[in-house]
């Protein structure tokens, strides 16, 4: 029997509402479903198979070529010297606290470590990070509140030039991407650094809007790849396959709570299984 | 983008020349995607696409407008007879309302706004700072505060958000309307929501205002009923309208909980805090 529109549509509908539920963004369900209807329409398949199986594997594998693969600790083993990543992302998506993870992961690999505590605009942020940074043992560059965000991030990397350190991790403060101020406020402190990678922290709660957030800052600083934080609260965490769908750069990592150990490397075979098992 | 797609579905509508099933169905498919990728819960997108539809269908139009011109009311009506009319924040003479919600919402940002808020109000606000979990949460909450002029009690030190609570009630004794800040927490960390139910009952809240993220998803309606179910809610705040999201699962948080939305957060100033308004909120979302 050929496997016609009308028939797929149907098998495919489920599915997507599963996608759906998931928070994968519309468009990217649009996507995958263009995806697996040029695989298998117009094909035909033996009168026992079951299509409804065949349909999921192939929406499952659609889903699952959204991710590349990537290990940071690889990437910035065979980095230049100081190793310097910028960390962005809208309100409350958690980079203050997925930077402590990161450099608590970083210390225990071997890795010299410097903070740049260059969220110099919200109230505490500094106070933050400090608090993060004395608790992992972990050295802090800062200067005071309402200082220029990408001195502190020269700061900080010049810091780890003359103490020949590993790794600088640049703490930015949150913002929306509709704020155009803030915007060049953060291309000013992405040029002023020159990482060597700019991560998007997103949140594994949200939904459709984190495909224009990840499309608009990728306009201003090329994004390199992303961590999903919050993975831990039970939510299917669909933004992880939009944001990949997006970017077309690795998920490094998924946010699993409030601890500095709190951080799993990003697999996204097995997080398709989880959504559509 | 979504103005765009709304604009299709208007541009649909009007040059028609007159409103069929098919053409109905076709409207509903576009109000659909609106919906969904303003996060409106998808089973929520079912139900209303269904009675909007039906309305479409079978109800005659008001004397006056098109057939056309009934369909874009209907769904307008349908989303709005959700959320309730805009109202006014109904202000007592003494009131403690109790913030809770999920990490990184806006809790701390918004226990300021709504201070400043009740001050400009006539009241005397009074905050007590009960995040004992999260790095220098005190320190924000002071920095904010000082900007607003409003009192704040906290333990830098405290492990004890309960007896933070209890030290931080005798402190606002003059106050007129104590804020409570809480840790941010969500449905699966069952210690912190038990801790969630104690606070409640040591504070007595009038009001117990869950605050969410716009751009929180399909999750919203779930994390919204556990928390309803642990202690009562009386109200939402949206927080982060500012953003690109349009705050769509705020819906399913009002439909499980059967609470409204009292605020909305518009930025990251303390003055950026307005009272809900319905209208405003759909129009955006149907772009
Ligand atoms: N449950 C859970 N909470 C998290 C996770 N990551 C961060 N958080 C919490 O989310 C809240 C916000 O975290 P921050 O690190 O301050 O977020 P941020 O992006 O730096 O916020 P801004 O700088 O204000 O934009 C805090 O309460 C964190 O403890 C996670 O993976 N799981
Ligand atoms: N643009 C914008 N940012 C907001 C709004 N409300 C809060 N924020 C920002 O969102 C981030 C998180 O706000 P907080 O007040 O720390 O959130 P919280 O719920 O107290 O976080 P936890 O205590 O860690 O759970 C901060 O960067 C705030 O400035 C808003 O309405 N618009
Ligand atoms: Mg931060
Ligand atoms: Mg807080």
């Amino acid at each position: 029997a050929v496997l016609d529109e009308n028939r797929l549509d149907e098998l495919l509908f489920d599915l997507e509402l599963a996608l759906i539920e998931s928070d994968v963004a519309l468009e990217v369900v649009d996507a995958v479903k263009a995806d697996v209807k040029a695989a298998l329409l117009g094909r035909s398949f033996g009168r026992g198979a079951d299509l409804s199986a065949i349909v999921k594997q192939a929406l499952r594998d659609s889903v699952k070529k959204v991710f590349v693969d990537g290990d940071l600790l690889e990437i910035i083993r065979e980095g230049k010297r100081p190793f310097v990543i910028v960390f962005v992302g809208v309100n409350g998506t958690g980079k203050t606290t997925t930077i402590a993870k990161v450099a608590r992961l970083l210390e225990r690999e071997g890795f010299s470590t410097v903070i740049a505590a260059a969220d110099t605009y919200r109230a505490g942020a500094i106070e933050q990070i400090e608090k993060h940074a004395s608790n992992l043992g972990v050295r802090l560059i800062k200067q005071g509140r309402g200082a220029d965000s990408a001195a502190v991030a020269f700061d900080a990397i010049e810091h780890a030039r003359a103490r020949g350190l590993d790794v600088v991790l640049i703490d930015t403060a949150g913002r929306m991407d509709t704020n155009v101020n803030l915007m060049d406020e953060l291309k000013k402190v992405v040029r002023v650094s020159r990482p060597d990678l700019v991560l998007f922290v997103g949140d594994a709660l949200s939904g459709n809007a984190v495909v224009e957030q990840v499309r608009t800052f990728h306009q201003y600083t090329p994004i390199d790849g992303a961590i999903i934080t919050k993975a831990d609260a039970d939510a299917k965490g669909g933004s992880a396959i939009s944001i990949a769908a997006t970017l077309k750069r690795p998920v490094f990592f998924l946010g699993t709570g409030q601890g500095y150990d709190d951080l799993q490397r990003f697999n996204g075979s097995w997080f398709v299984d989880q959504i559509l098992p | 983008k979504l103005s765009d797609s709304l604009t299709g579905v208007i541009k649909k509508i009007t040059r028609a020349p007159f409103i069929d099933e098919k053409l109905v169905k076709e409207v509903v498919r576009d109000i659909q995607r609106s919906l969904l990728v303003s996060d409106v819960n998808v089973r929520l997108v079912m139900d209303l696409s269904k009675r909007i539809e039906e309305r479409a269908l079978q109800q005659k139009a008001i004397a006056g407008l098109t057939k056309k011109e009934h369909v874009i009311k209907v769904v307008y009506e349908e989303l709005i007879s959700l959320l309730g009319e805009k109202q006014d924040y109904h202000l007592p003479t003494k009131t403690r309302v109790m913030l809770i919600g999920i990490q990184g919402s806006g809790k701390t940002t918004t226990s300021v706004k709504l201070a400043k808020f009740f001050s400009k109000k006539g009241l005397r606000p009074f905050i007590i700072a009960a995040d004992t979990y999260r790095p220098a949460a005190y320190d924000q909450l002071l920095q904010l505060a000082e900007k607003a002029n409003v009192k704040v009690y906290g333990e830098p030190e405290g492990k004890d958000p309960v007896k933070i609570v209890e030290s931080g009630l005798e402190k606002a004794a003059h106050a007129d309307a104590v804020i409570l800040d809480t840790a941010g927490r969500h449905k699966s960390e069952e210690e912190l929501f038990r801790e969630m139910k104690e606070l409640a009952q040591r504070f007595r809240p009038d009001e117990k205002l869950l605050v969410i993220d716009s751009n929180l998803g399909q999750s919203a309606g779930k994390q919204a009923a556990a928390f309803h179910k642990a202690i009562g809610l009386t109200g939402v705040v949206l927080t982060k309208l500012d953003g690109s999201a349009k705050g769509g699962g705020a819906l399913s948080a009002v439909a499980e909980t059967g609470t409204k939305i009292r605020f909305v957060g518009l930025g990251e100033g303390i003055d950026d805090l307005e009272i809900f308004d319905p209208e405003r909120f759909v129009s955006r979302i149907l772009g």
